[in-house]
């Protein structure tokens, strides 16, 4: 995993999330989630509050990416 | 609980979250 592939991979994710294409996603985008991923609504807003750390209702790429990069380095993927 | 920090509680669902996603979006990464 290069970065590159890192970013691309976050953006793809982030339009899964963000399936309107607004550029940014809010807390209804994640809880609508619960039906592609083995998680509930509640789960979900746990990761948005998680990623919305600066606590404005929406998360944006730079978010997204940032937490998804140290969810990797949690990981330790080498 | 106003005694629970946000963020380490959840880290598990962050990575819950991002493995579905890593697990649903890519066959091999």
């Amino acid at each position: 995993w290069g970065r590159i592939a890192l970013l691309d991979k976050t953006k793809e994710f982030f339009q899964t999330c963000d399936v309107e294409g607004k550029g940014f996603i809010t807390r209804t985008d994640m809880r609508r989630l619960h039906r592609e991923l083995p998680l509930s609504a509640e789960e979900l807003e746990d990761v948005f509050d998680s990623l919305d750390t600066d606590h404005t209702g929406y998360l944006t790429l730079e978010a997204f990416t940032s937490g998804f990069s140290q969810f990797l380095h949690g990981r330790r993927i080498s | 609980d106003p005694n629970m920090k946000p963020g380490a509680a959840n880290e598990g669902v962050l990575a819950n979250f991002f493995n579905s996603l890593l697990s649903k979006k890519t066959g091999s990464p």
